[in-house]
This record gives C-alpha cells, sequence and structure tokens, in this order.
C-alpha cells in the first residue's frame, strides 16, 4: 500500500478505489490533457557539430544520432517497453493511488558511447572515446 | 542554410539555433566533451600525416562501416601515403580511452644540427588530458622508396632521446630505439616510445626532444634524406609526428557551470 502524504489522515471509512474508478480517472484525464497515449519509445534527436560552427577543428563526426526517451509508462505496459518489475508495480500502485504514486519515467535502458577526432589549440589531434551518449534502448524505470 | 538530408533529422527542429540557443549548446556540449573552450587550431597544420593517421585510426573504432571523416580529408590529403594503423596500433586503441599525435615542435631551419645530419625532434606533452596515464607512444616517421640507390643496400635508423645539453660540451645521449632498412623499403617506421613519454610526463624539464640518426652499412652518418626518410622538408603529410594512447585512470568529474 502507498502512504498517503504526511498530515492528512488515510480516511478508513472512503470506499476503496475499484480498479474501474481508476481506469475511467486515466481515461478522463488522458482525454483532457491530450496526453500522447504512445508508450515509452526511442525518437529521434541529432546533435550536428557542423550547426554548431564546429567543422574548422571537429575533424569527425559531423555530429551523432543522440535520440531521447519519451511516451507513457501506463498500465498495462505493453511487452515492447522494457519495464523494471518495480516499475510494473508502480503503474498499478498509480493507477489505485494516481495523487500519490507517480507514474515509472521513460528513460534509457541502454547507452552507447561514440569516438570524436578533434584539434587541440596547438594543433595537435586528439581522439576521445566518449560513454553514454547515444541512446540504444528506452524504458519504463 | 542546412540540408535536411539524413532521415534522421526528420524530426529534429527545422530550423536554424538563435545565437543565444547555439552559445548555450555549444558550452553544453564542450562540457560533455571535457573542454574549457572550442580550440582555435593553426589552419597550416591541417596538412600534416598525423590527422591521416588519427583519422585511420578514427575510422578503425567507428561502429559504422562507411569510413567517417570530413570531404576535407578525402579530397586534400591522397590516401596513399595515410599511415597504416598496425595490429599493434589496434591493440592499443582498444584499450584506450584516448588518443593524441603530437606535431614536431622543431621546424627545417631551427634545426641547427641540421650540417652533422642529426635530426631534432621535439613534441609538447603538457596538453594532455587530465586524470589520464599514458599506455603506448610511438614515434613515427616515413621512408620513401630510394630509386637512385642499389635497392641491396642498408641503413641503420637510431633514434636517441636527449638527457642533457650542457652549454659547452657534447649532448648526452641515450639510445632508444634502432632499426635495419633496406634502401628499397617504403613506408612508416614506428620507434617505442612509452618510456621516455611517461618519463617526460613524469618530469616535463627533461623533456629535451630526441636526436634522430641515419648510418650508411660503413657505419657513417649520413643525410636522413639519402635513405628517403621524410625528416621535416618532406611532404606535409609525411611529416614525422609522435602518437601515445592514454587510458583514463580516474572518473572525470564536469566543471560546475
Amino acid at each position: 500500500s502507498a502512504h498517503g502524504h504526511k498530515g492528512r489522515q488515510s480516511n478508513r471509512s472512503k470506499p476503496q478505489r475499484t480498479v474501474q474508478d481508476a481506469l475511467k480517472a486515466v481515461e478522463a484525464a488522458t482525454e483532457n490533457l491530450g496526453i500522447s497515449k504512445e508508450g515509452c519509445k526511442k525518437h529521434e534527436l541529432y546533435v550536428s557539430f557542423r550547426d554548431l560552427g564546429w567543422q574548422d577543428w571537429i575533424i569527425a563526426p559531423e555530429g551523432y544520432a543522440a535520440y531521447y526517451c519519451e511516451g507513457e509508462c501506463a498500465f498495462p505496459l505493453n511487452s515492447y517497453m522494457n519495464a523494471t518489475n518495480h516499475a510494473i508495480v508502480q503503474t498499478l500502485v498509480h493507477f489505485i493511488n494516481p495523487e500519490t504514486v507517480p507514474k515509472p519515467c521513460c528513460a534509457p535502458t541502454q547507452l552507447h558511447g561514440i569516438s570524436v577526432l578533434y584539434f587541440d589549440d596547438g594543433s595537435n589531434v586528439i581522439l576521445k572515446k566518449y560513454r553514454n551518449m547515444v541512446v540504444r534502448a528506452c524504458g519504463c524505470h | 542554410n542546412f540540408s535536411v538530408d539524413s532521415e534522421v533529422r526528420s524530426s529534429f527542429i527545422q530550423r536554424r539555433l538563435r545565437n543565444q540557443e547555439r552559445r548555450e549548446m555549444q558550452r553544453e556540449i564542450l562540457s560533455i566533451l571535457g573542454l574549457p573552450h572550442r580550440p582555435r587550431p593553426h589552419l597550416h597544420t591541417k596538412h600534416n600525416a598525423a590527422p591521416m593517421f588519427m583519422l585511420d585510426l578514427y575510422n578503425t573504432i567507428s561502429t559504422d562501416t562507411e569510413p567517417h571523416g570530413y570531404s576535407y580529408y578525402k579530397t586534400v590529403l591522397p590516401t596513399q601515403t595515410s599511415s597504416v594503423v598496425t595490429p599493434q596500433d589496434s591493440r592499443f586503441l582498444d584499450d584506450a580511452d584516448t588518443v593524441m599525435s603530437f606535431v614536431n615542435l622543431i621546424d627545417r631551419d631551427q634545426d641547427l644540427l641540421f650540417q652533422q645530419h642529426t635530426r631534432e625532434f621535439r613534441f609538447d606533452l603538457s596538453r594532455i588530458p587530465e586524470g589520464e596515464a599514458i599506455t603506448a607512444a610511438e614515434f613515427r616517421i616515413y621512408k620513401d622508396f630510394i630509386q637512385e640507390r642499389n635497392e641491396n643496400e642498408t641503413f641503420r635508423v637510431r633514434v636517441y632521446q636527449v638527457l642533457r645539453e650542457p652549454p659547452n660540451s657534447e649532448v648526452e645521449l641515450l639510445l632508444l630505439d634502432q632499426r635495419e632498412v633496406w634502401a628499397s623499403e617504403e613506408g612508416w617506421l614506428v620507434f617505442d616510445l612509452t618510456t621516455t613519454s611517461n618519463l617526460w610526463l613524469v618530469n616535463p624539464e627533461q623533456n629535451l626532444g630526441l636526436h634522430l640518426v641515419l648510418e650508411d652499412s660503413n657505419g657513417q652518418k649520413r643525410n636522413p634524406q639519402m635513405a628517403g626518410l621524410a625528416t621535416g622538408n618532406g611532404p606535409q603529410d609525411k611529416q614525422p609526428f609522435l602518437v601515445v594512447f592514454f587510458k583514463a585512470n580516474e572518473v572525470r568529474l564536469r566543471s560546475v557551470r
């Protein structure tokens, strides 16, 4: 069970919300806010060194596809959404107590690195590996 | 204007970044790259062999099959002299977090030893990435095929570390490595400089550079160009350079912004 916020007596006499009520609440909320019902997934985002005007000192690459994660982590989490076991439980509890427990968040589950080749001020050349620069997969956390 | 030439950008915001946005973006990405400011390299050194070699290294580890690299390099530097990445380089590269190439700071006309057929090299290792240890270092010098020599003729190339340069007497040298070469050989000669580079890193005041000497089969000192060594006045894409492989020995924390 998720405890209510401090100071507010959990009102035992209040009828336990049924899952149906929660479903109605979610549908209403979704319709009103026009929240995209799209599930959590990876979206394109390109970082262009060229658009930043850096092609005089960055030799390669010209930019990189970094991607970002967005989408709903709503119960029941679909099979294509990587979700931790905890996230599945949290979506359910959010259903029953939407004011108390937030939905899980849609975030990267796998990140990959890139390498950048560039000149330094002394015109030496540097090849550097950077970790965690590209989203490989998203999921509910 | 920028071309929307790849589907990756299809959903990206289709507008130019406003100046303020661009500056913000630049500052944030520079902090990700671990750079205090954007470098401003001298234009003329872009033709050196080092960028070509480093581009080969970059393409060795780039995930996509299509070699990267600006059209700048594809047009400017002929690929036949691009220094070949050796299997040893690939092993160094796998283990490294950063690789740096260093240009020779001694210009040909500064090379006072030029008359005595000795070539001098100096590299500034003071700007290396913080918190990284040297795992390997190579001094690379290009040797051309020598047409007018007897192809069975051999030479000996010796590389010395300068230990001391007393004002009024002979320079004190330490032989680091030597290589027998045939007149008919062509390609990059690679000398291991790992120990010396680590010494220079720990004691920068001992970084007095290198001397390169060529001897013929009779042990006579000869002009390195006689054996086809590109020691400084050859074409820029055959310039000798130092390449150093580093491994991060601590997690780099970004500067507070």
